[in-house]
């Protein structure tokens, strides 16, 4: 069946839609089916894969809540075997939705459970959460195989990352026993700032392999391609954003032992 | 009384912190008394101001949810003049908490009303918010006088502004009348960026003198400042992160008629 990978870091700003979208589509490039699941009220996701609000009829809180099946609210991107399960603020009032209901934090496997049972679907769904631990990101990773972390080589960032790490392993104890670390991908590397480099020296000490190799270097085209609605991969090809996200496609799959 | 302000967006990684902490202490450096109240479980405001996990026995989730008086839970900062209400991850849960009790939107405002109730404690109480549009920065806005939203000039942040002004009209009709837009301050501007001087002219032109004239430059010193648990004043006074900080503050008072 599709493998479910989380795209969770309750830090904001730290690159969590863009590499969703990014990773999501070099995947697709490299032959992969793949659905990504805007979690975030915000739908930064839907906007940067060119879903405007009119297209958003059926969104992630009609199969969160209302229990629609996620392939009725599957939307095709322009790039062929990508597609997303759009969001729009309605799904701010979710959390207090799921908080007063029976399936507080299992309300997302559920909703997956009949897509997940036929394995011709998708590769992989990923899924691009808020920046916050709360009932979405929650459903989210019980939901999952794994959970993808961006993290920006920030003092602040670095100081989240702990208490994210210890709630991916309550989560493994209480909700979802198989749910994983996928990685943890460095994001918007500046090799001029001095932070990077220590943030960095200290991350692979502490984690060690689970630290890509693959780092996101600060790429303007990268900023830029959300507002034409397109990922970094049909919008600027020749950037250093879009090698690199490339490069991370080519490791994550090496990680699964199937390139 | 004390003026209440909050540090607001919902858009992740914006400046919110940065802001709150910086302009709260180059108003402190202008003769003015402020407290600053973190109203995000990362507590980032509380580590950028020097105050360690085992110094926040009481927590703005005391006065939130607790009832505990804002002045008990005071802690000074190294520059005289600067006190914070810390938080720490406790704050996670008050979300829920606040949504199953009486007073959902207005237990802020209860729990600020006796320290408010005398002129001499404080010129100015500024409260960093989460980044999320939950009960936390709802109950900051009920009970504040303006809100002021860090802009970063990119593209995701644009999107979130829209719905951001919204939800403040929203509360000023239903919850509290005197609510009012302090204003809008551009962050982490980079010249060399053409997205930056898209998203100034697009918001001059909509929202006009309601944008601060003051911007704030990308520089690194900001962001190396809080893993001292210093302001940028003390870690780095001729930085162009301090003028910008000291200038914002400056308008920032003649905007209330009073430099
Ligand atoms: N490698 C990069 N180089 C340059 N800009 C980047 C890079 N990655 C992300 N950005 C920009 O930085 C900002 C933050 O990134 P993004 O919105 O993807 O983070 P996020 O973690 O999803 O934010 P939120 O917490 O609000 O959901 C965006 O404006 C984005 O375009
Ligand atoms: N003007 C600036 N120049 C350089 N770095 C900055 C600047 N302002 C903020 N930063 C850095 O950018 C990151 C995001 O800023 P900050 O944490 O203040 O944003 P925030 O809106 O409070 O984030 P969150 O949404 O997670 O609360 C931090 O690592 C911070 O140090
Ligand atoms: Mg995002
Ligand atoms: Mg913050």
């Amino acid at each position: 069946p599709p493998k479910v990978v989380t795209v969770v870091n309750q830090k904001g700003g730290v690159g969590k839609t863009t590499t969703a979208i990014n990773l999501a589509s070099s995947l697709v490039s490299l032959g992969k089916k793949v659905v990504l699941v805007d979690f975030d009220p915000q739908g930064n996701a839907s906007t940067g894969l060119g879903v405007g609000l009119e297209d958003r009829t059926l969104t992630s809180y009609d199969v969160l809540v209302d229990k629609c099946p996620l392939k009725d609210a599957l939307v095709s991107c322009r790039q062929e075997g990508l597609w997303i399960v759009p969001s729009n603020s309605d799904l701010s009032s979710a959390d207090l939705t799921l908080a007063g209901g029976k399936e507080k934090v299992t309300a997302f496997s559920s909703s997956l459970a009949e897509f997940l049972s036929d394995p011709k679907e998708a590769d992989y769904i990923f899924v691009d959460c808020p920046p916050s631990l709360n009932l979405l990101t929650i459903n989210a990773l019980v939901a999952s195989d794994s959970a993808l972390v961006p993290l920006q080589p920030e003092f602040f960032a670095l100081e989240g990352l702990s208490q994210l790490l210890l709630t991916i392993r309550d989560i493994r104890k209480v909700a979802n026993e198989s749910l994983r670390l996928e990685g943890v991908v460095l994001t918007m590397y500046d090799r001029r700032n001095n932070l990077t480099g220590q943030v960095e020296e200290d991350a692979r000490k502490n984690l060690g392999q689970l630290v890509f190799e693959t780092v996101i270097p600060r790429n303007v085209k990268l900023s830029e391609a959300p507002s034409y609605g397109e990922p970094i991969l049909s919008y600027s090809p020749s950037s250093s954003g879009n090698k690199a996200y490339m490069m991370l496609a080519e490791e994550f799959l090496k990680r699964q032992g199937g390139l």
